[in-house]
């Protein structure tokens, strides 16, 4: 999947199975993630595991559980808040039926949206710096904070999707790389969605050739919208790769905008 | 780690008190419970640093001198927010909200999503 670390760096990962996103004191979120197409090792998320852990007289711990198919709008426990009944300094609510919630835990100042487009799933979070960055070191495995380990990237090792998508499909192709899109067709239909030409819409265009899956196209673009919703710095939202509005800042990091 | 913060949020919460007036106890105890809290949220990050080290034991004792109660109110740094311990934004967020900016930074985003 694509992944926005909390330093804004720009990622796409393997990371196939179990993989811890953020581990502090307050929180823990874990992804599974699946191959998507035989053959290729980009993969998607179908399961996501929160755990607001215990905060003195706030809440006391919830976890809550998504997979694919099944995105409930309670934690695991059956309830939908946590605190007391008045307080409800954690609570959920459901956007859309099965397909979109949100967690607004108000004692950590956090916010969690989680969203199943087509067959896997989204994550989007916002949470106070200082409680994001309380962990113990030994607790140094967290992908929003340290991005993926080298080893799980796909793309070029700058962050560069484009270099994939130049070299694993010939841009000039009429011919699909995979079942259902050329190179053309996925700008188009990602330029629908999308017209700033940002690193979503090329993480929309990558999805589109790998997978040939239009569900990505509306994973991309409600990534954009969660960022809009979420992310503190509106000068950041948008996050150019080099060569079009913006230069490489090293490894991993991308220009914004 | 943080700690100079919970230390001048303390100096600004009681710089005013004046231990003349009626009220100057529970107010003072309603800062040092503030910024025991604050010392409390950075404790990790702070592990090791003497300062922080130097800060717990300044706030036990003077909580001890002054008869102060460990659970009670507490101060917020905007005296115009109501301090609730569970509303992260009425003892941390007051701060960042000043000059009405809406996307505060002090916030962090992650997402995930495609393939």
């Amino acid at each position: 999947p694509h992944l926005r670390t909390f330093k804004d760096h720009f990622q796409t990962c393997k990371v196939e199975g179990a993989w811890p996103l953020i581990d502090n004191n307050y929180l823990s979120v874990q992804v599974t993630n699946v191959p998507v197409v035989p053959g290729s090792s980009a993969t998607a998320t179908n399961k996501i595991t929160i755990i607001f852990k215990a905060h003195r007289e706030c809440t006391d711990q919830k976890v809550y559980q998504a997979v694919t198919d099944d995105l409930p709008a309670a934690f695991v426990d059956g309830s939908t808040s946590g605190g007391d009944g008045d307080t409800k300094s954690l609570l959920i609510l459901e956007r859309e039926s099965g397909r979109y919630v949100e967690m607004h835990a108000r004692y950590i100042g956090t916010t969690v949206f989680v969203r199943q487009l087509g067959r896997y799933l989204t994550l989007a979070i916002r949470m106070p710096e200082d409680l994001a960055m309380s962990y113990e070191e030994s607790q140094d495995l967290q992908l929003c904070v340290n991005g993926c380990p080298l080893s799980e990237r796909i793309d070029d090792g700058q962050g560069q999707v484009s270099a994939i998508l130049g070299h694993s499909v010939p841009r000039t192709s009429l011919a699909p790389a995979w079942p259902g899109y050329t190179l053309e067709a996925a700008n188009a239909q990602c330029h629908e969605k999308m017209p700033v030409k940002d690193i979503y819409f090329q993480s929309c265009v990558f999805d589109l050739l790998t997978t040939g899956d239009a569900n990505f196209t509306a994973a991309a673009h409600s990534a954009l919208e969660d960022v809009e919703a979420l992310h503190p710095r509106k000068e950041r939202w948008h996050i150019f790769p080099s060569g079009s509005q913006g230069t490489p800042h090293g490894r991993g990091h991308w220009a914004v905008s | 780690c943080r700690i100079q913060k919970c230390s001048t949020d303390f100096v600004a919460l009681t710089s005013h008190l004046n231990s003349a007036i009626d009220g100057f106890d529970s107010e003072f105890c309603k800062a040092l419970r503030a910024y025991a809290g604050c010392t409390q949220r950075t404790s990790k990050a702070c592990r090791g640093n003497l300062v922080y080290h130097s800060a717990v034991l300044g706030i036990s004792d003077l909580m001890s001198q002054r008869n102060c109660s460990k659970d009670g109110p507490t101060s917020s740094t905007n005296p115009e927010v109501t301090h609730d311990p569970c509303n992260y934004h009425s003892h941390a967020g007051a701060r960042e909200h000043r000059g009405g900016d809406l996307n505060p930074p002090g916030y962090l985003f992650c997402g995930l999503f495609g393939d």
